[in-house]
């Protein structure tokens, strides 16, 4: 998280708002809840307390304003800047600027109105923008679900720096239920939801986040899931590219979509029974195309199926137990993925590498491609 | 030497990306004659922008940058004005 120079904040905790004027994309008491609840988000966790008024000059004044608005900063016609607001000070300090060009909503469609002024109520009361990719505060929009939405701990950080946290939980304790943090690259018990290659770059999964390595570089970017497939789900059970159709798959549940580089292709989610595999198969733990022999291996328990993409059928033979043919993994995989000719196994916070025989090279962590 | 007639896109993507960089960055036109420096304002600034979204840092305008720069967002500064 960052603060403003100086670390700015109101000098008291309890604040004025005043909604001077609506957006007509949504219904007036929608608006009037969409920002009560932004509010809320900040009460929740810190001794302020916010009161509305109907006239006169509010701590936080609240308007909708197209182009040239009123201050130096005028907006950009729809998309690009969404709103705008102002450090805690007098006059114009707190104030949030919603662009009146963007369409607001309630929902998924458009910009969630309830999100966007969450954010800037965080300008309004102190905080800068943020770095981690799954804070409020962090610069660039994406969607969650406002019904389950829950501050982020790198917020609830930033706010209790600024104000202390909220006096009427747990007599000012911290929160002993931090809010959702930004899975930690560098954590040693870090374990992978699913692991893949995509044309050169390895894309491991995490919760709502995934992290793109570079092969030619150390560097590693995350990034929110919905920022680059908001058609996608979060918490990816399986994922992997099939050299034969140059298509990334990915599963959760006995679902299966499908990605051509960085684009969603058309028509999934499909059943994963439309691979031919056994109605047994209700999810995928983890999934890997194997170079040496052509075929996609499964992992689903403790049994690993061998799959030929072009006769869309599991080879004979197959279930297999899972320490029958990679030896050392134990009796689960989280994630697979092959790169180079080794086949790397995750299984919790360790990662297994075998030679392109299956033999078990080396123990590592689960982390080891995450530049740490 | 001449400016080089860079290809409408990428001439696009200099556009975009100069006024970017000017409201979230702080990227200031220097002004009176021009220092001969090692690197330009544009390449620190598209550095320090790479930097801040946890992207590769490459100083230049690939497509990945680009991307981030058409995303919908907050009309706040990233740094300090």
């Amino acid at each position: 998280y960052s603060t403003f120079q100086g670390n700015i904040k109101w000098p008291k905790t309890s604040l004025t708002y005043r909604i001077e004027n609506y957006t007509p994309d949504m219904a007036v008491q929608d608006v009037d809840r969409a920002l009560e609840r932004a509010l809320q988000v900040w009460a929740k966790v810190t001794p302020l307390r916010f009161t509305r008024i109907y006239s006169g000059t509010a701590d936080i004044m609240i308007s909708f304003g197209a182009g040239v608005h009123g201050d130096y900063y005028p907006f950009d016609g729809p998309d690009g800047t969404l709103a705008h607001a102002f450090a805690p000070s007098e006059g114009i300090g707190g104030d949030a600027h919603f662009d009146e060009d963007e369409t607001f909503t309630s929902g998924s469609m458009g910009y969630n109105l309830f999100l966007v002024a969450a954010h800037e109520f965080g300008h309004s009361l102190g905080l800068s923008h943020s770095t981690d990719p799954g804070a409020l505060m962090f610069p660039v929009y994406s969607y969650v679900d406002p019904d389950t939405f829950s501050l982020p701990q790198d917020d609830i950080k930033g706010i209790q720096f600024l104000y202390g946290p909220n006096p009427d939980v747990d007599g000012g304790n911290p929160d002993p239920n931090p809010g959702p943090t930004t899975p930690n690259a560098c954590d040693p018990r870090l374990s992978l939801d699913a692991a893949t290659t995509l044309r050169g770059e390895k894309i491991l999964f995490k919760g709502s986040f995934f992290w793109r390595s570079f092969s030619q570089s150390s560097q590693v970017e995350q990034h929110r899931i919905k920022y680059f497939w908001p058609e996608l789900p979060d918490n990816i059970d399986a994922a992997y590219e099939s050299l034969e159709s140059d298509r990334v798959y990915l599963f959760k549940g006995n679902q299966v979509w499908a990605l051509f580089g960085y684009d969603i292709v058309q028509g999934y989610p499909k059943s994963i029974t439309t691979l031919g595999l056994p109605r047994s198969v209700t999810k995928i733990d983890a999934a890997v195309y194997d170079e040496q022999s052509r075929k996609a291996l499964f992992f689903t328990g403790n049994q690993i199926y061998s799959y030929d993409e072009a006769t869309r059928k599991v080879d004979q033979g197959f279930p297999k137990s899972i320490k029958d043919v990679f030896p050392g993994i134990g009796n689960k995989v989280d994630a697979a993925l092959q790169d180079r000719g080794f086949t790397y196994l995750f299984n919790g916070q360790y990662m297994m590498e075998y030679s392109y025989t299956r033999r078990a090279l080396r123990v590592l962590y689960t982390n080891y491609f995450l530049g740490c | 030497s001449l400016p080089i007639a860079l290809p409408s896109t990428a001439k696009n993507d200099e556009e975009v990306a100069e006024a970017y960089l000017k409201r979230f960055f702080n990227l200031t036109t220097p002004e009176g004659p021009i220092q001969r420096r090692r690197i330009s304002p544009m390449t620190e600034k598209v550095r320090e922008m790479q930097r801040f979204f946890g992207l590769k840092v490459t100083g230049t305008l690939d497509s990945d940058t680009m991307q981030m720069m058409n995303k919908p967002r907050c009309g706040v500064p990233d740094v300090a004005q």
